[in-house]
């Protein structure tokens, strides 16, 4: 499903290169479960960014579906990403003039869903995640918790088959992470492809893969494990 | 230290009261180490924003060595934080435009510090959390638990008496975290008082006391623990 060819990202600080991600090449297959982890700063998020099509790398190419996402054009990438990927992201990126229903209900508008439909659906992710008590509340209404699982709950409104998720339970107790982490065992079960960077071992020990990241961005799979 | 004489927190929503904090009577002794725990959504952030000076209560007085924090002028509260508080938030709230070094100097700066102690001060608190190769980075050029040990190097640099932290580990791998309690333990030991919100059993277990919080702001003290 993804192949990450010779992939790498450096950025220019002054006279200085940071390596955000060393050369890299990886195949993740469809409907697997991969978990990326590996210390703070190693390059993590910037991977995840990268397959997902939101940064472009310094060198070498990102394959999705057969295509090379950074040679599309912008308006053809943001489609790809449209249909097929939900990303969850480290900081949230929730609409802070919308409620939490509203919010969900973002990607179900641009599917075109009738809008009672979307209501229902929206609804329904956001009390499965504990949130039905919380749909009309703001972001800076919510705890920082509950924002990481309305940003979840947008990125599975729309049901995509590949799911992108980072630090998806940074902010969770125990519990509310389990919940979480049984959401995304189930849509894995549903045959979807999910990629999760993670600092906790115990997601991690969730996935059928794991790809260890160090400073510097470089990477290597870890020896099979049995999930 | 502190003392929460009756006091809780609510929101009007709609039609709707939600109950941040229950009625919450505490004392928090000068040089003790407490954590706050609970579910995501049960009051940790508005217990320690109420606390730090910064959230009035809806009923309830909250002491201060002695001082009635709400019955000051808003003057009046925001010297005494500066002077004596150090506040790491949920979500760093570093400024954009600043390097992690000057975001680190700003409370040095308030203190009337030399320029040369300033940055002697905040590059070695940045090298102490791992971050001294990337004190000239903004925090767009940071990873997220980058970000999160700038917020801690901030809150330390001017050596507060009292130290309020809010999830000072959610995005940080085990090693990072480690370094970062390490620190947190270091101060204590030279006395200052220390309030973290967690929902990592192993930082709560740092501390000598804790206290759960449950849906709607019930808390109680866990029986003794021994750190
Ligand atoms: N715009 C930028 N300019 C310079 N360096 C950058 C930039 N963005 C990221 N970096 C650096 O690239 C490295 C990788 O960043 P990344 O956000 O991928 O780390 P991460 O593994 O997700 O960390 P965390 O676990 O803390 O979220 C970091 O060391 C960071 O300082
Ligand atoms: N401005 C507000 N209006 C209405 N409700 C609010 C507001 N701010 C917070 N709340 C509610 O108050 C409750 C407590 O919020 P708080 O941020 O203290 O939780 P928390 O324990 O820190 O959660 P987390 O672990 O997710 O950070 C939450 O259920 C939240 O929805
Ligand atoms: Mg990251
Ligand atoms: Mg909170």
């Amino acid at each position: 499903m993804f192949h990450l060819e010779s992939v790498s990202k450096q950025y220019q600080q002054g006279d200085k290169t940071v390596s955000a991600l060393d050369t890299t090449t990886l195949d993740i297959q469809r409907g697997e479960f991969i978990a990326i982890v590996g210390p703070s700063g190693s390059g993590k998020s910037t991977m995840l960014t990268l397959l997902g099509g939101m940064l472009a790398p310094t060198s070498g190419k990102v394959w999705f579906g057969g295509q090379s996402l950074y040679d599309l054009t912008v308006t053809e990438r943001a489609e790809l990403r449209r249909l097929k990927m939900g990303f969850v992201f480290q900081t949230f990126n929730l609409i802070p003039y919308l409620t939490a229903l509203e919010n969900v209900e973002v990607p179900l508008l641009l599917r075109g869903d009738s809008k009672q439909n979307q209501r229902r659906r929206a609804l329904e992710l956001l009390d499965q995640l504990g949130l039905g008590d919380r749909a009309h509340h703001k972001p800076n209404q919510l705890s920082t918790g509950q924002q990481q699982r309305v940003a979840l709950a947008r990125t599975l409104a729309n049901d995509p088959c590949v799911i992108l998720a980072d630090e998806p339970t940074g902010n969770l107790d125990p519990e509310s992470r389990n919940q979480v982490l049984a959401f995304l065992e189930e849509f894995h079960r549903q045959g979807k492809t999910i990629i999760v960077v993670t600092h906790d071992p115990e997601v991690a020990r969730r996935a059928a893969r794991t790809w260890q990241m160090n400073a510097g961005g470089v990477g290597h799979l870890l020896a099979s494990q049995t999930p």
